[in-house]
């Protein structure tokens, strides 16, 4: 469903 | 980072110091749901705990740090310094409707089974439904004052913008995040009513006022 940690936006 | 990027959190960061300065001029937090604020705090707890493990840039560490500061210092202000004036009566929204139905749904569907991941795809589930007490004390109060409406404005904008950079990044770069997609979009149609009625009366120097 998404891609995981680690997330570049807030 | 690109334009839509940029302006969604500048407009994020627009939002907090908007209702800061409402609480702080007016010496009051009437009109603003302590229940919202609440949910907001946990939204940025939970999402931000990266903080502590990953390093992304010092634009991401500084914004994550001034939200949830800026998060905490409104609940103080409102539960705490101005706690008289908060509108207690009206801002009946019952929060566990929202934080357990939103954390029951994060550990079903996440990108991968483990406390971190569980915790920030709760924040962004959260997140998309966090502003319903604020929406609910002003249906149930018929106004809201200027500043409250262009708080609520900025605050909604943060997430529409949010939605075209996700956009623009799935062609620029292929990238995109269904939970993070899927949860914004809610987010922002949660605000429509809201923005139709910013734009038909409060940009034309009038009280936001809900039609009897």
């Amino acid at each position: 469903y998404g891609s995981g940690l680690p997330k570049d936006e807030l | 980072m690109n334009i839509f990027r940029l302006a969604g959190d500048l407009s994020h960061l627009l939002a907090i110091i908007l209702l800061l300065i409402k609480i702080w001029k007016t010496r009051s937090c009437a009109g603003i749901s302590g229940k919202s604020q609440i949910l907001f705090a946990v939204v940025y707890v939970s999402r931000y705990l990266d903080l502590v493990t990953t390093f992304i840039s010092l634009y991401n560490t500084l914004m994550k740090l001034v939200f949830i500061t800026s998060s905490f210092a409104t609940l103080y202000l409102m539960y705490v310094k101005f706690k008289a004036t908060y509108d207690h009566n009206h801002d009946s929204f019952r929060i566990e409707f929202l934080l357990l139905p939103c954390f029951v749904l994060a550990l079903l569907i996440n990108a991968s089974f483990t406390p971190l991941e569980v915790l920030w795809t709760f924040s962004i589930y959260l997140e998309a439904v966090a502003i319903l007490p604020q929406l609910f004390l002003v249906s149930k109060t018929g106004e809201a004052e200027s500043i409250t409406s262009h708080y609520l404005f900025a605050l909604g904008s943060y997430r529409a913008l949010y939605l075209l950079n996700w956009i623009y990044r799935y062609y620029a770069e292929g990238h995109y995040d269904l939970i993070a997609i899927f949860a914004g979009a809610i987010q922002t149609i949660l605000y429509c009513d809201f923005f139709y009625l910013y734009i038909t009366k409060v940009l034309k120097g009038k009280k936001l006022q809900l039609p009897a």
